[in-house]
């Protein structure tokens, strides 16, 4: 937020923000193809909720790149927001609430697998 | 809405009793066992008004069919919790039974009595649960009940008509229930 009565810019940010993924708001408006660090992060979250099904997570990149994109694009339409494939303010505002743990899509784990309808 | 794989359901002969039960020994210490019971059986009493199944709690934590505990970090099923906020609960498909919430949030019975910025809502939590327990993966509409997010101090118990007939799909309807009724609840809902 911009406060009116000073030059500088005024970051706002909840108490509540201080916890876990509140560090992915550094990846607003990232472009694609960009290479941002600790966006291996950001790929460890999608994974965790189903959305990039990996062996492991060790070698993720720091790179917004085709597949983080389709992953986004996945995201977006599971949490019924604008299906841009962009890490816009919606997508990241949503990223970093509160969830439940069980994921959102099909994965390898048969416990947490789900499927639309 | 939205289901697990395969569309997994609690089979058993109608009309469909489960039974549920807290751990004896993985429970938060700030609220009341006895208003932890209220808000759960609130919680369940939701899904029971819509589909032909009923919840009765038991003391037998072993033997129930739905197992409620608060667990920090790792609690050895996979899916460790994250500490304050981040990930708050989560449950297994049918017919597991695992209803598991994280010990590090800070659950509320009444948002109006407790001032953290970080407060969880127990019922809003526990109802979205539920829900999976009985079959329903996330829903992705805003409104619904399975949707995945739940912002802090925040309230979101009543089931919407997504949830509504997701979970109809899986057990039928309770014969008392009307759907006028909660077209009412969302009327007065989108109105607000």
């Amino acid at each position: 937020r911009i406060s009116p009565d000073s030059s500088s810019t005024v970051i706002t940010v909840d108490s509540y923000n201080t916890t876990t993924w509140h560090d992915f708001t550094r990846f607003l408006d990232a472009e694609k193809g960009s290479r941002v660090s600790g966006m291996s992060e950001l790929k460890k979250y999608f994974n965790r909720f189903g959305y990039l099904p990996l062996p492991d997570t060790d070698n993720l990149t720091d790179v917004f790149d085709t597949q983080l994109e389709s992953v986004v694009l996945a995201y977006q339409t599971n949490l019924g927001l604008p299906a841009t494939g962009k890490l816009d303010s919606d997508t990241i505002s949503m990223i970093v609430l509160p969830r439940c743990g069980v994921s959102d899509t099909k994965t390898h784990d048969t416990r947490f697998q789900a499927t639309k309808r | 809405f939205a289901y697990f794989y395969g569309k997994p359901r609690w089979i058993r002969q109608a009309p469909v009793k489960l039974t549920y039960a807290f751990s004896k020994s993985n429970m938060i210490d700030y609220i009341s066992l006895k208003d932890t019971r209220t808000v759960f059986k609130r919680a369940f009493s939701r899904w029971a008004q819509v589909i032909p199944v009923s919840f009765m709690e038991i003391e037998d934590y072993p033997s129930a069919d739905i197992r409620i505990g608060f667990y920090h970090r790792d609690h050895g099923d996979g899916k460790p919790f994250d500490g304050v906020l981040g990930v708050l609960a989560h449950a297994f498909s049918p017919e597991n039974g695992r209803f598991h919430l994280d010990a590090s949030e800070t659950w509320a019975l009444d948002l109006e009595t407790i001032k953290s910025s970080v407060a969880v809502d127990l019922e809003s939590v526990a109802t979205h649960e539920i829900g999976h327990v009985l079959g329903l993966a996330h829903s992705a509409v805003k409104d619904a009940v399975m949707y995945p997010s739940l912002r802090p101090r925040t309230k979101k118990v009543d089931l919407q008509i997504d949830d509504v007939y997701g979970v109809q799909a899986l057990y039928g309807s309770n014969p008392n229930f009307r759907f006028s009724s909660l077209l009412a609840s969302e009327n007065s809902l989108n109105k607000g």
